[in-house]
């Protein structure tokens, strides 16, 4: 009976594990239904991963598109795609990191092996991380040593790997078939990773990837506007194309909302929607469009823009900002006249307002929840005074640099930090 | 010249719009 028993279950596990092998995750980056086309910005992309390795920097607001717009991108079927998405928690601590990164590489060869023809050989190379793995979990479940821990080495010689095995690829590609035609591509938005030693050497890695053995694209998708401010601290910037995702122009935004909202809008309530006057509020952003129109239509026609949930949102922030800013007892945030001292006291901080003691953290109200909304960089009275220089009808933007003079580093960063003002460092792409 | 500065969002500026009126 025992030994029937444990064959059963030897059986069962052969057999579950078969089964295992057969449902792996495949390419994640897929369409997104629904997708509004937006040719310029394709096409800004897809020349640049048409072009040599390169290392990109795509900045645009949050709800701006970015990911709709690269997945739209990159799931044509000549690219190959290892991304990694930093917003998921996981990645905040090494050992998830590391393996992550791993099982992505496997992944990825796996996938060449078994979807393009004469690359089956690739199969092989999967393996290497596979047994990477096993070696450094090995490594740790024998020994009790807190150095026997996932440290950055281990991410190092992950990448190292991944160098050497993509060289290989390559190379076959150029001499024998000539059909990889394949930028591999990082997505990326780091702001969980807290190990200033492994962001750096991932950096550095990217950069060795990129530029000198010109292997892949490797692309950063981010809506912190310090981003690139902490790029540059790391020597790394320098080396980045970096691209500017905006919100829609006036005529795509029409064209949005006559093709794609007003059909969803029951025919009797259309006549309360007039374009103009929703653009005024939405400008292009149509993520801002689709949440209004759908309360609008749950609402049966009795939403107006006042008290739609972005405009309160919006409404109530502000509020907020100049409420704690003039009751904020202490800390007294610099006036106009002091910026001389505060700019030396803060210099750190104004490079990037949430540099922390590691000088990784970025702005996330994620990984600081507790500072959300409130700084008190600046007084009530310094944010009224660029409320309402903005709202002048003939003042799209306020310059950063004639700002910064005007009321010191500090004050104009905590406005961006506390999401009032967007930092534009180049045009964007519309 | 140089970067710029602009509200978050379009609705940030109409909400200015508002606020500004407010106080």
């Amino acid at each position: 009976t025992e030994s029937n028993r444990l064959l059963a279950e030897a059986r069962r596990e052969i057999e579950e594990q078969r089964e295992r092998a057969q449902i792996r995750p495949k390419h994640t980056f897929t369409r997104l239904p629904g997708f509004f086309p937006r040719k310029a910005e394709m096409q800004t992309i897809e020349r640049t991963l048409g072009g040599e390795p390169a290392f990109t920097v795509l900045f645009g607001a949050s709800s701006v598109g970015k990911t709709a717009l690269l997945r739209e991108v990159l799931s044509q079927p000549q690219f190959h795609v290892l991304h990694f998405d930093l917003r998921i928690a996981g990645f905040a601590d090494l050992p998830s990191l590391y393996t992550r990164l791993s099982t992505q590489m496997e992944q990825y060869f796996e996938d060449i092996a078994s979807n393009m023809e004469g690359y089956e050989e690739f199969q092989k190379e999967a393996w290497c991380f596979k047994h990477d793995r096993i070696n450094v979990q090995n490594r740790i479940a024998d020994s009790n040593d807190s150095r026997a821990r996932i440290r950055t080495s281990d991410v190092a010689r992950l990448m190292e790997l991944f160098q050497v095995i993509s060289a290989l690829c390559f190379q076959k590609s150029n001499s024998q078939t000539n059909i990889l035609q394949s930028s591999l591509l990082k997505y990326l938005e780091p702001v969980l990773i807290q190990s200033t030693d492994t962001m750096k050497c991932l950096l550095d890695s990217m950069l060795v990837l990129t530029k000198q053995d010109k292997l892949c694209h490797v692309i950063h998708a981010t809506s912190d506007p310090f981003y690139q401010t902490w790029l540059r601290q790391l020597n790394v910037m320098q080396h980045c194309k970096i691209i500017n995702i905006g919100d829609c122009t006036k005529a795509e935004t029409r064209t949005f909302f006559r093709d794609h909202l007003i059909p969803r809008v029951p025919e009797r309530l259309r006549g309360r929607l007039e374009f103009e006057g929703l653009y005024e509020a939405f400008g292009g952003k149509l993520a801002h469009w689709q949440d209004f129109i759908t309360d609008f239509v749950n609402s049966h026609g009795q939403l107006d823009i006042r008290s739609s949930s972005h405009f309160l949102q919006a409404h109530a922030l502000l509020n907020l900002h100049i409420i704690h800013s003039s009751q904020a007892a202490t800390g007294a945030p610099p006036g106009p006249g002091d910026n001389d001292t505060s700019y030396t006291a803060s210099a750190r901080e104004s490079l990037h307002p949430n540099l922390g003691p590691a000088g990784f953290k970025i702005y996330s109200p994620i990984s600081n929840p507790q500072q959300g909304y409130y700084s008190a960089d600046f007084t009530a009275m310094q944010l009224l005074k660029v409320m309402s220089r903005l709202t002048k009808p003939d003042t799209p933007y306020l310059p950063y640099f004639m700002l910064c003079r005007e009321l010191g580093v500090r004050a104009v960063d905590g406005m961006v930090k506390g999401r009032v003002l967007d930092l534009r460092w180049i045009e964007p792409v519309s | 010249v140089g970067p710029k500065l602009i509200p978050i969002t379009p609705i940030m500026r109409y909400a200015m719009a508002e606020v500004i009126e407010e106080y």
